[in-house]
């Protein structure tokens, strides 16, 4: 069970906040205005939030910061307060810091006071969101443990036109195509040895991390 | 090629507009700052940009609407202003709307607009973020491209014990059942009919956002 810090509970900070809450660990959400505290409190998004100005090293310091595992910076439209709040967390020692930052300029100081993970939520979610749009979203491989991995994969060149039957693609590379991508958009899901493989099928695939390692290696 | 309409240049309306012009596509962006505008151009981060306040009817019929495969709609901080060009645009017949909320009352009220995909940013990457922090590897919610989407599910409790056939997912749920993650760590992969379900199972989804929220709702 771990222990993290949130300061700053907008939309971005309280959903970080009530996703670790939800996954059994102890948080202890901040914010320097008691309707966010309060407000926090009545949605029971999680346990513990008080009310403080974290600019204040003194008030900071009332926090007993070695505790924690880590800390959320929040803060996004004050980069002053942003930037306080994350130098104060750095003098007393805190393990390990994320902070949001609102322009590149702001992310660039938080990294030169050594803040562990800078994250820009507007910026990365109209990439993906542009990306979705397109079509464009592909899987990456993903761990399901540490043994399962997904992926969706490009269809090397050789299996273009063979059937699910005739690839080599389950006895050979132990890969499980759990849909292909075809590229109008359309998905062909738990596909039957019949279906027959095309130029620019996608393949998503469940296998371990290293024959979704070696096939990716094949023909490119 | 595709052409898109992205009103709203602040971070997320930007980078969805970067995205979709550097994958070929033509995109008019659109602000009613000049500052944004002159911004957006200076950075060459797409071609076309003007200056617009698009909460006027008047001035949105300048621009053509017909030939846009979707607008998407970027403004977080007014949201009159956001609900009014949402309006706008479904009262000129535009294809496809994707539009980005501030809170859930907001998306709310451009659901019953009509706004085809809603998007809460900072909520969602909190959430993201949190998992990250976790590392916890079910695969939350990816979306495939804007149609359907994969996601790692709790079985809903009601199942536990029947066979695939014996279970509504697909017939009532229209989600198909990739792979079963059994408590084990041990998957079951394009589970057949007769596979049972079991309570602590975790179910690898493929099918449309809608279908998998209104699951994820099944007895919780
Ligand atoms: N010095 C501070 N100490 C504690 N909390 C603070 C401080 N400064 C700002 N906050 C809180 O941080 C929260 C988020 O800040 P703000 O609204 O400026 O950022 P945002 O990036 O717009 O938020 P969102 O996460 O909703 O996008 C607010 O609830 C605010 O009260
Ligand atoms: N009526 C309008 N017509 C055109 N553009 C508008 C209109 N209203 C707001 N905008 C523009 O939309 C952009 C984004 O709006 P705003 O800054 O309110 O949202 P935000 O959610 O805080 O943005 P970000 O994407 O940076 O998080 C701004 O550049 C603003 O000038």
């Amino acid at each position: 069970k771990q222990n993290f810090l949130v300061i700053g509970l907008g939309r971005f900070g309280s959903n970080v906040a009530k996703v670790l809450y939800e996954n059994g660990h102890d948080v202890l959400g901040v914010d320097n205005e008691a309707s966010e505290v309060q407000s926090i409190i009545d949605q029971k998004l999680i346990a513990d939030a008080i009310q403080l100005d974290c600019t204040d090293a003194n008030n900071l310091k009332k926090l007993d910061l070695d505790k924690f595992d880590a800390a959320v910076v929040a803060i996004g439209s004050s980069i002053e307060g942003s930037v306080l709040v994350a130098a104060n967390l750095k003098e007393f020692g805190v393990n390990k810091i994320i902070a949001k930052a609102s322009s590149t300029m702001h992310g660039k100081i938080l990294e030169r006071l050594g803040v562990d993970t800078i994250v820009y939520p507007e910026a990365e979610m109209g990439r993906s969101v542009a990306r979705q749009l397109l079509g464009l979203n592909f899987l990456e491989e993903f761990a399901l443990n540490d043994n399962f991995s997904i992926a969706e994969l490009a269809l090397p060149k050789k299996y273009a036109g063979q059937t699910m039957l005739e690839t080599d693609i389950r006895s050979e590379h132990h890969l499980n195509i759990l849909a292909i991508r075809r590229s109008g958009g359309h998905f062909s899901v738990s596909p039957s040895a019949n279906t027959s493989l095309q130029k620019d099928d996608y393949l998503l695939v469940l296998g371990t991390g290293e024959d979704i390692g070696n096939f990716k290696a094949v023909d490119s």
